[in-house]
C-alpha cells in the first residue's frame, strides 16, 4: 500500500541521521509513482505533490519521530480535501419533473446506471420515474433500456431509432410533464469527447432540456485521459455531477481525483455491480483510501 | 519535443510526460527512459533529432512487432474458432461485428455465437448485427448457460463447415472468480468439440483504460491463454499506451484496433502508426 511504501522510504532514510530535503523529495517521488499507478492524471499528480510538499515540509516534519507516517497523513488529508469532504445529494427541481441526463463515453455504464438510478429514486425516494431512450445509434440500445424498465416496473419512453435524440428527449420531458412524473432520466448514446458532431448533438439536447442534473458516467478503470474527458464534458455539456462505475472491480479509480480536481464536479454515486441494486452513494474518504491503496 | 533544441533535462521531462500521459505506465516508461538516456550518453547525442529513430526502436522492441505475431491464426480447411473476451463495455460485441464484416469481405463464411446470455438485450444486440451483416447466429434464451450456447455453436459450425466461428462472451471484471470460472468452462467446452480450438482468444481493451489493463491481462490469461489484444476506441483522444505496458509485462501482441462504431472501423495494428500518434 502507499502508506507502507512512503513510511518504508522515509523511515529507512531516517536511519542515517537527520532527515533532509532530499529524503523528502525521494518520499514524494514514491507518492507520485503510486498515484500514477492508481491512474491519477499526471497534471493532477504534479499539482497534488506540490501541495503536499508545501504542507508537509516544516518544523513538524523535522522534529517528528515518525516522519513517514506524517507524510502519509498529509497525503491522505489532501486527497480527502480534494475529493470533497462530504457526499453531495442529487438536486431536485422546484418545478417537476426533475430532468436528469446521463452522458459519457461508450461503454461507461450509462444505460445500466440509468436503470439503477431509476430504481434508487423509485424504491428509496418513492418518486414516479420515467426513463427516456434517446440512443438511436447502438443496436438494441432502446431494447436494453426497455428490458431494464420492465424489470423495475418503470415506464420507458421511446420513439424508435428514426428520430433525432433531441426530439425524442423533448417529447419524453413533455410526456413526463403531462403524466405527472417526478423525475425523467434521459439515457443518451455513448460518445468520445473528441467527436465534434456527437458532442454538438449532446450540447443541443442539453440546451433543449436544461436538465437539473447532467451526470457524467465514468468508468473506474479510466486512465490518464480522464482529465480530457472530464474537461470537455463539463465545459461543453455543463455536467453537474458524476457517477463512477465498475468500482466492484480492482481498478484503483484515480480518475475520480482527476475529475474532481480539474472540474470541481462532485461524484454523487458509484456503480458496484451489474445488477440494478448495485448503486451506492459516493463517500469521498472511502475513495481516498482506495486510491492510496 | 519538437520544441526542444537540445537533449537536456526539459527534453527528458517532456518525453517522460508524453509516455506517462499516454498510459504507458511507470514501469515501461522507466525502462524506455533508461535505455534512451544510456544511448544518448554513449553516442554523445545532443540534438533530439538524433534520438527519434532509437525511441521508435525501443518501443517497437517492446511491442513485439514481427508481423507473424500479429496476424490471426486462421487456416483454410477447418473451423477456426475465435473467442472475444474482456471486461464490461470494452467493445467485444462491436468488435465481433467488425471482424465478421472483415472476414466476409475476405470470402470466409462466418457463424456467430451469442454467448452473453446475461446482460439485458445482449443477444438482441448481436442478432441485430448478424441480420445487418447477413450471417447466421446461434443463440439461446436470455438466462441460459453460455457453455450450452457455445457447445451448440461449435457443432453447428462443424455441420455447416463454417470457416470462422466468432464467439461473443459477456463482459466480466477479472476479479469475479465465478465469472472467470465460467470463462474457463467455456474454453474447455470449445476445446472438447473442436481440436486445438479456440485458435484465437482476443482480449478486448478500451483505449481509455489505465493501469487496470495489466490486471485484466494477468487474470484473463490465467483462465484462457490470450493470443492477442483488440484495442478499441482509438478514434478518441486516448493514445492506448497501455498496450506497451501489457506487451512488456505479458508479451501479448495487439492484433487489431477499433477506430469507430461502424463495421469497417477495424484495422490491423500497425506499430509505426501507433508510435507516430504517441508523439503526435
Ligand atoms: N461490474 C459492473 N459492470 C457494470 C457496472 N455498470 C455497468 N456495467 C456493465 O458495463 C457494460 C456497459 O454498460 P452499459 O450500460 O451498456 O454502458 P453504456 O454507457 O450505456 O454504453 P453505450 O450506450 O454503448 O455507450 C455492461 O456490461 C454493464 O452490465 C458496474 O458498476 N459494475
Ligand atoms: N468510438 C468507438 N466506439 C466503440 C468502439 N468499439 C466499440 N465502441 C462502442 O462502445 C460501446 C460498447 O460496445 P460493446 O460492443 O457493446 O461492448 P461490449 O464489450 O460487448 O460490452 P458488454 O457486452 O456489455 O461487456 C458501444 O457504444 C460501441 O459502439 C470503437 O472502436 N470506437
Ligand atoms: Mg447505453
Ligand atoms: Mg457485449
Amino acid at each position: 500500500s502507499l502508506s507502507e511504501r512512503i513510511s518504508g522510504v522515509i523511515d529507512k532514510l531516517r536511519g542515517r541521521g537527520k532527515l533532509t530535503e532530499e529524503d523528502v523529495k525521494k518520499a514524494l517521488r514514491e507518492v507520485r509513482r503510486a498515484l500514477l499507478e492508481a491512474d491519477v492524471s499526471l497534471s493532477v499528480v504534479k499539482k497534488f505533490i506540490s501541495q503536499v510538499r508545501e504542507k508537509a515540509i516544516g518544523e513538524e516534519l523535522w522534529k517528528s519521530l515518525t516522519p513517514g507516517q506524517l507524510v502519509v497523513k498529509h497525503v491522505k488529508d489532501e486527497l480527502v480535501a480534494i475529493m470533497g469532504g462530504e457526499a453531495v445529494p442529487l438536486e431536485m427541481s422546484a418545478d417537476p419533473p426533475t430532468v436528469i441526463m446521463m452522458v459519457g463515453l461508450n461503454g461507461a455504464g450509462k444505460t445500466t446506471t440509468a436503470g439503477k438510478l431509476a430504481r434508487y429514486l423509485k424504491e428509496r425516494e418513492k418518486k414516479k420515474v420515467l426513463l427516456a431512450a434517446t440512443d438511436v445509434y447502438r443496436p438494441a440500445a432502446i431494447k436494453q433500456l426497455e428490458v431494464l424498465g420492465e424489470q423495475l416496473d418503470v415506464q420507458v419512453f421511446q420513439m424508435g431509432d428514426k428520430n433525432s435524440p433531441v426530439d425524442i428527449a423533448k417529447a419524453a420531458v413533455a410526456h413526463g410533464e403531462k403524466e405527472d412524473f417526478d423525475i425523467v432520466i434521459v439515457d443518451t448514446a455513448g460518445r468520445l469527447q473528441a467527436n465534434e458532431e456527437l458532442m454538438k448533438e449532446l450540447e443541443d439536447t442539453r440546451d433543449a432540456l436544461k436538465p437539473t442534473e447532467t451526470l457524467l458516467v465514468l468508468d473506474a478503470m479510466t486512465g490518464q485521459d480522464a482529465v480530457n474527458i472530464a474537461d470537455q464534458f463539463v465545459k461543453r455539456i455543463k455536467c453537474t455531477g458524476a457517477i463512477m462505475t465498475k468500482l466492484d472491480g480492482d481498478a484503483r479509480g484515480g480518475a475520480a481525483l482527476s475529475v474532481r480536481e480539474v472540474t470541481g464536479i462532485p461524484i454523487k454515486f458509484i456503480g458496484v455491480g451489474e445488477r440494478l441494486q448495485a448503486l451506492e452513494v459516493f463517500h469521498p474518504d472511502r475513495m481516498a483510501s482506495r486510491i492510496l491503496g | 519535443f519538437r520544441l526542444h533544441k537540445k537533449v537536456n533535462e526539459d527534453f527528458w521531462e517532456e518525453l517522460e510526460d508524453t509516455l506517462i500521459t499516454s498510459d504507458v505506465g511507470t514501469s515501461a516508461t522507466d525502462r524506455i527512459m533508461e535505455e534512451l538516456r544510456e544511448y544518448a550518453k554513449e553516442n554523445k547525442i545532443s540534438e533530439p533529432a538524433g534520438l527519434t529513430a532509437r525511441i521508435r526502436e525501443v518501443i517497437e522492441e517492446i511491442l513485439l512487432t514481427d508481423e507473424e505475431k500479429r496476424t490471426l491464426n486462421i487456416e483454410q480447411g477447418r473451423v477456426n474458432v475465435i473467442m472475444m473476451v474482456g471486461v464490461n463495455g470494452a467493445g467485444k460485441t462491436t468488435s465481433t461485428a467488425k471482424l465478421t464484416h472483415y472476414f466476409k469481405n475476405q470470402g470466409f463464411s462466418v457463424l456467430l455465437a451469442a454467448a452473453d446470455t446475461f446482460r439485458a438485450a445482449a443477444i438482441e444486440q448481436l442478432e441485430s448485427w448478424a441480420n445487418r451483416l447477413d450471417v447466421p447466429i446461434i443463440k439461446h434464451k436470455e438466462g441460459s448457460d453460455p457453455a450450452a450456447v457455445v457447445y451448440d455453436a461449435c457443432n453447428a459450425a462443424k455441420a455447416r463447415k463454417a470457416d470462422i466461428l466468432l464467439i461473443d462472451t459477456a463482459g466480466r471484471l477479472q476479479n469475479k472468480s465465478n465469472l472467470m470460472k465460467e470463462l474457463e468452462k467455456i474454453h474447455r467446452v470449445i476445446g472438447r468439440e473442436i481440436p486445438d480450438a479456440p485458435h484465437e482468444v482476443l482480449l478486448v481493451l478500451d483505449a481509455t483504460t489505465g493501469q487496470n489493463a495489466l490486471s485484466q491481462a494477468q487474470q484473463f490469461s490465467a483462465v484462457t491463454p490470450i493470443s492477442g489484444l483488440v484495442m478499441c476506441k482509438l478514434d478518441g483522444s486516448a493514445r492506448g499506451g497501455i498496450m506497451v505496458a501489457v506487451a512488456q509485462e505479458f508479451g501479448i501482441p495487439v492484433k487489431y484496433i477499433g477506430v469507430g462504431e461502424s463495421p469497417d472501423d477495424l484495422k490491423p495494428f500497425v506499430p509505426e502508426l501507433f508510435i507516430k500518434a504517441l508523439f503526435g
